[in-house]
């Protein structure tokens, strides 16, 4: 797996493009709310937890 | 009984009618999960024609002397009704004798794919005319295999299983981390990590996770030395490849009319569950209707 494959999949998933341009000053103090949270977290779970089918 | 290392399996006609056959296959303890199914062939002797009938069959051109011997898988769901799928089909010769083979290692996959417990292998070998319409009626009803019990007691109908051992032609899970790069031999999968905290694109742009554990399969298959009774076209040599992955949950900044928001996303295939020795260019089994 590669740096350019991981940013390949990231655009592709979000439907963009490019990198979008964002600076600290975007992110600075951005807080994750826990519902937004609570998706990772369960998404990561169920992500140890399956299994594709892959081949 | 072809090959010196395999037991034979023996099959039985279950019901016959002039042009259908219902065959019979026990498979169980035939493939533990330990060996890997590489290719199935099902061998059926094709009975001499009496005497009469080839008198009869001489003044029929070549073209019209041949019969299309079709397999398909049956399978018998639990309301009782069943399916079939085509599995092989091809053209004999009528004036032909002697063992006949077909590639049914898809029926063999289907029939895998079956919840425990499962029936056995149900083949249904049909012949039919070569073309609709065209030559004498009946003449692929010439075309007659061995059923079990006949005179040629020997001449029963035959599978036979190709496998592979997987302990030997298989992966062997995760690398020894111990293990340095020269030392690993045999196909397993190694632990790498992606740190997209190092990626400059990934700045104030992926929030969560600061990196990953990706891993990756390295290493070499062992290939098997017998040569397939049926030449799959495109068939490359066993390969260690990543047979089975996991989607990465990403948390990520969103900007829009000027505001920024963190949003879920989650990238498939991205890190590497089990790696595997396949074939390149392998039949990817059918999947099994519901």
């Amino acid at each position: 797996l590669t740096e350019q494959q991981v940013l390949h999949s990231l655009l592709q998933q979000l439907g963009l493009h490019q990198v979008p341009v964002l600076d600290r000053a975007d992110v600075e103090g951005l807080a994750v709310p826990a519902h937004v949270r609570a998706e990772y977290v369960a998404l990561l779970q169920r992500s140890h937890g399956d299994r594709s089918r892959g081949k | 009984r072809f090959s010196q290392n395999f037991r034979e399996v023996a099959g039985r006609f279950l019901a016959s009618e002039a042009s259908t056959h219902l065959l019979v296959f026990g498979m169980e303890q035939r493939l533990p999960p330990s060996r890997e199914l590489v290719q199935a062939v099902l061998r059926l002797f094709q009975e001499p024609v009496p005497k009469a009938a080839l008198r009869r069959l001489e003044r029929l051109p070549t073209r019209g002397a041949r019969a299309r011997v079709t397999i398909e898988w049956l399978r018998v769901r639990d309301d009782g009704s069943n399916g079939t799928s085509l599995i092989d089909s091809r053209l004999v010769s009528v004036r032909e004798s002697g063992w006949q083979a077909f590639d049914v290692t898809e029926a063999v996959n289907f029939w895998q794919q079956l919840r425990r417990p499962r029936q056995p292998l149900l083949l249904q070998v049909s012949v039919q005319k070569e073309l609709p319409g065209a030559g004498p009626a009946d003449i692929h009803r010439l075309v007659r295999f061995a059923e079990q019990g006949t005179r040629a007691a020997r001449a029963e109908p035959q599978l036979e299983l190709h496998t592979l051992d997987l302990q030997d032609y298989g992966a062997q899970g995760n690398c020894d981390p111990e293990a340095g790069e020269s030392k690993i031999t045999r196909c397993c999968r190694r632990e790498t990590y992606l740190d997209l905290q190092g990626m400059k694109w990934a700045e104030n742009w992926v929030l969560e996770p600061p990196g990953f554990l990706a891993y990756e399969c390295v290493g070499s298959c062992l290939q098997p030395p017998e040569p397939l009774t049926f030449k799959w076209p495109f068939l490359g040599p066993r390969q260690c490849i990543a047979s089975e992955t996991a989607a990465l949950p990403m948390i990520v900044s969103i900007k829009e009319g000027g505001r920024t928001r963190p949003q879920v996303v989650s990238l498939p295939n991205m890190r590497v569950q089990k790696c595997s020795c396949a074939w390149d260019g392998a039949l990817v089994p059918r999947a099994l209707e519901p």
